[in-house]
């Protein structure tokens, strides 16, 4: 209707085209090509073009595990790590963290018989948890820099960026951390799209004071949903954290 | 940028809010004076400009971060151009859009208020087709954040304290703009549009954050289901059928129709 906005969804269901064989794949730098696919998109209203946007994007898929061993050697895999935060000798969860815990970690161990209270401290004093990403069904062993330290200048051309990208690529690095966000700008990706590097995205929210969850909350979400909706189709992102030394907001969560 | 869509990547121009107010008269008058003016650099900081213009020097290096004023971090900017129509209109929506700004912002084209834009990672889109003209006059106000911060060291009385940390009371930003303990505070260095500037014409219906998603059969890798999402708007006062082309690599096209 007039005034309306909705969401258009099309697959191979409606458009066997969109089902392709022998895709060229996308991988991190050492393991593949960074293959990369063009979709033009239009939209005709009356026979005139009304509008149209480009995209780039890649064939990919990726998995994530993460595994640690308990102090009594118990092995516990999980999807996603459970807080390691510490006050007062307590760990702190928050929601989102609690929901996990309970559902990936805590029943699971429950019902294997595991020691949980033990399993608390596992990020703590014993081993660390480790992340574990598949790449197209591959394991990646992933090495790479954490980026941040805004310089306050916003030089974000590609001719900046691109020879540290090219250094990344050379010392055989396939990762990069968007460090609390700094670097959330469209060239960014691009450019970890073209050297293969798979980038863990941190979120801008407060890395200190007291855990506080960010004083506008809404304009929060706003600017966190939007940068999901802007970025997600580069084939490099691979992790959205929540924020650096913390995790997320309720809301967030 | 192609047939439909323009950046505004030169002819900026910047100055604080005092000799806005001290000048007087209109900012959207053509003869607006402002050979008082910095000339911009956009997209970047106020502090990109500043730079580029000479008044500091470049605190990338040695301890020119010292020379940049405490003051920067408490003052409004005003940023203008001036641009005549690109193409011909008739018929068709007009869009601006800002891609970045930091903290806050009021834009401003050919004297009326289009809206504001808070936080540095929203897009600013607003509707310009009714006040567009044959030559036009943008003109963008900055607000600096409203409580710069103030870094001091960890400790057990202080805490963790805010060290680097967010801008008290607003939005999201980038997170180092306060300063950190180890260097001279010098906050609030991130303010200004500091990504592109778009101009952009459409039809009625738009399209709006396409989303590819491709399902491999893993292990198997030999194919992939490739989904494909947005969110299409009839800006129109009555109903549209339109259909939605695609094409990837130029080799696979599809046509779907849909109804809004």
């Amino acid at each position: 209707a007039a005034g309306e906005s909705r969401t258009v969804s099309v697959s191979p269901a409606e458009i066997p085209g969109l089902h392709l064989e022998n895709p060229r794949l996308w991988w991190p730098n050492g393991y593949g090509d960074q293959a990369m696919y063009d979709l033009d998109l239009r939209v005709k209203c009356g026979g005139a073009e009304s509008d149209v946007r480009r995209v780039r994007f890649g064939v990919r898929e990726f998995s994530y595990e993460l595994t640690a061993d308990t102090p009594r050697g118990e092995e516990i895999r999980f999807e996603f790590q459970p807080t390691n935060d510490v006050r007062d000798g307590e760990p702190l969860f928050d929601t989102f963290h609690r929901r996990v815990v309970q559902q990936d970690v805590v029943v699971p161990a429950l019902r294997e018989g595991v020691d949980v209270s033990r399993l608390r401290r596992i990020g703590k004093d014993a081993t660390s948890p480790y992340l574990v990403l598949r790449c197209n069904g591959v394991r990646i062993f992933c090495r790479g820099g954490n980026w941040g330290m805004d310089d306050g200048m916003k030089r974000v051309s590609r001719e900046r960026l691109e020879p540290a990208f090219r250094l990344h690529r050379e010392e055989g690095f396939n990762m990069v951390r968007n460090w609390t966000g700094e670097s959330t700008e469209e060239i960014f990706y691009t450019l970890c799209d073209e050297y293969g590097m798979l980038v863990w995205n941190d979120f801008w929210i407060s890395t200190e004071g007291s855990n506080l969850n960010v004083n506008d909350e809404d304009l929060f979400i706003e600017n966190a949903r939007q940068t999901v909706k802007r970025f997600r189709n580069h084939p490099s992102i691979a992790v959205w954290c929540p924020r650096n030394e913390g995790y997320a907001t309720p809301t967030m969560a | 940028s192609d047939d439909a869509t323009w950046t505004l990547a030169g002819g900026w121009e910047m100055t604080d809010a005092d000799r806005v107010v001290a000048e007087g008269g209109s900012l959207f008058s053509p003869a607006y004076d402002t050979s008082g003016w910095y000339n911009a650099v956009v997209p970047g900081t106020v502090l990109t400009t500043l730079v580029d213009a000479g008044v500091y020097p470049d605190p990338y290096y040695g301890l020119n971060n010292m020379a940049i004023p405490e003051s920067l971090c408490r003052t409004e900017w005003w940023y203008r151009i001036r641009f005549d129509k690109p193409a011909d209109v008739a018929g068709r929506r007009v869009w601006l859009n800002f891609e970045g700004i930091n903290y806050r912002a009021d834009v401003w084209l050919n004297g009326r208020k289009l809206g504001d834009i808070r936080g540095a990672f929203v897009e600013g889109l607003f509707d310009v087709t009714e006040c567009f003209s044959d030559h036009n006059v943008l003109a963008v106000k900055i607000y600096p954040p409203y409580n710069p911060g103030i870094p001091h060291e960890q400790s057990k009385a202080a805490g963790r304290g805010p060290n680097g940390g967010q801008l008290c009371l607003d939005g999201p930003t980038f997170i180092s703009s306060e300063g950190w303990d180890w260097i001279p505070g010098i906050r609030d260095r991130n303010i200004g549009i500091w990504q592109d500037v778009t101009l952009a014409y459409t039809g009625d219906v738009t399209l709006a954050y396409p989303q590819v998603v491709t399902d491999l059969p893993l292990p198997d890798t030999s194919s992939a289901d490739v989904t494909v999402r947005m969110e299409m708007t009839n800006h129109a006062a009555v109903g549209r059928h339109v259909v939605l082309c695609g094409r990837i690599d130029g080799v696979t096209e599809f046509e779907y129709p849909v109804e809004l």
